[in-house]
């Protein structure tokens, strides 16, 4: 495994320069703010940013070393908990909104218009708040998306042969991305218990993301069985994928 | 590998050695 002969310093320069391009919605949202246009506009991005989240899987050690159908798998199940990562790191510095792109910033109130998504919109705004509080590094914030790639699904394909070597892999790039997230808090400056704390506050709050992300995808399955925005290729793909493991 | 798994776009794309940012 290639993530295997990397120090921390290494593997983490190696997962920063994997990070996706800043992704533009590159027009306005239709005014006035209702909820078919502003969800017409969050899967436009979301479509976007999906073409880009591919790539960027690609390029972290070890990932193309794992078997096809595990790397399918893997970003099946985590594609709604990265784009949300994602967003709470841009939205860092601008309290109160979420800047889904630097052309598409919305307020609590304007994500109000679309039903049921009060609730998502808060939760995301508290885990950023909280990330906020932590003054979350960049580092940090790039350990935390591949682990929580590389731990998104434990029931991977079949425990045969090549499909088994392939989860032990998935163990050990887990084990890799700590590692180098370890290696990270240390450079902070903090004690060696204010260092421990720091990596449990950090990695709590993965259960929030993943907990938002299965409220995220009912929501927008919910979207697009009311027809309130149509679902093309992708998109439609990783929804129904993650609707079928989730059942 | 399932018929099904081969048409995925996902599929394609992981299996595709360029960027899929070219074929999007």
């Amino acid at each position: 495994l290639v993530s295997a002969v990397l120090s921390p310093q290494e593997l983490i320069s190696r997962i920063i320069e994997a990070e996706p391009p800043e992704t533009y919605l590159m027009k306005d949202v239709k005014r006035p703010f209702t909820e078919a246009n502003v969800m017409m506009s969050l899967t436009n991005l979301a479509d976007k940013e999906l073409v880009h989240m591919i790539t960027w899987a690609k390029k972290i050690p070890g990932f193309v070393e794992l078997s096809l159908l595990d790397q399918v798998h893997l970003l099946e199940c985590c594609w709604l908990e990265v784009l949300m990562l994602g967003l709470m790191w841009r939205s860092v510095d601008h309290p109160g909104k979420l800047m889904f792109s630097p052309d598409l910033i919305l307020s609590r109130d304007e994500g109000s218009c679309v039903q049921g998504f009060v609730e998502i919109f808060d939760m995301l705004l508290a885990a950023t708040a909280r990330f906020r509080e932590l003054q979350l590094q960049k580092e940090e914030y790039v350990c935390l998306k591949a682990l929580i790639l590389f731990n998104s699904n434990l029931c991977l394909s079949s425990s045969e042969g090549e499909e088994l070597q392939s989860r032990t892999k998935v163990m050990r790039l887990l084990d890799s991305v700590t590692d180098a997230l370890v290696w990270a808090i240390s450079k902070t400056g903090l004690s060696f218990q204010q260092r421990s704390t720091r990596q449990a506050r950090l990695l709590m709050l993965l259960s929030h993301i993943r907990h938002l992300s299965n409220k995220g995808i009912d929501h927008l399955h919910c979207m697009k069985m009311r027809n309130v925005v149509p679902l093309y290729d992708l998109l439609l793909e990783m929804l129904d994928a993650h609707i079928m493991h989730g059942s | 590998t399932s018929l099904k798994e081969k048409h995925k776009i996902l599929h394609r794309l992981l299996q595709n050695s360029t960027s899929p940012v070219d074929l999007a």
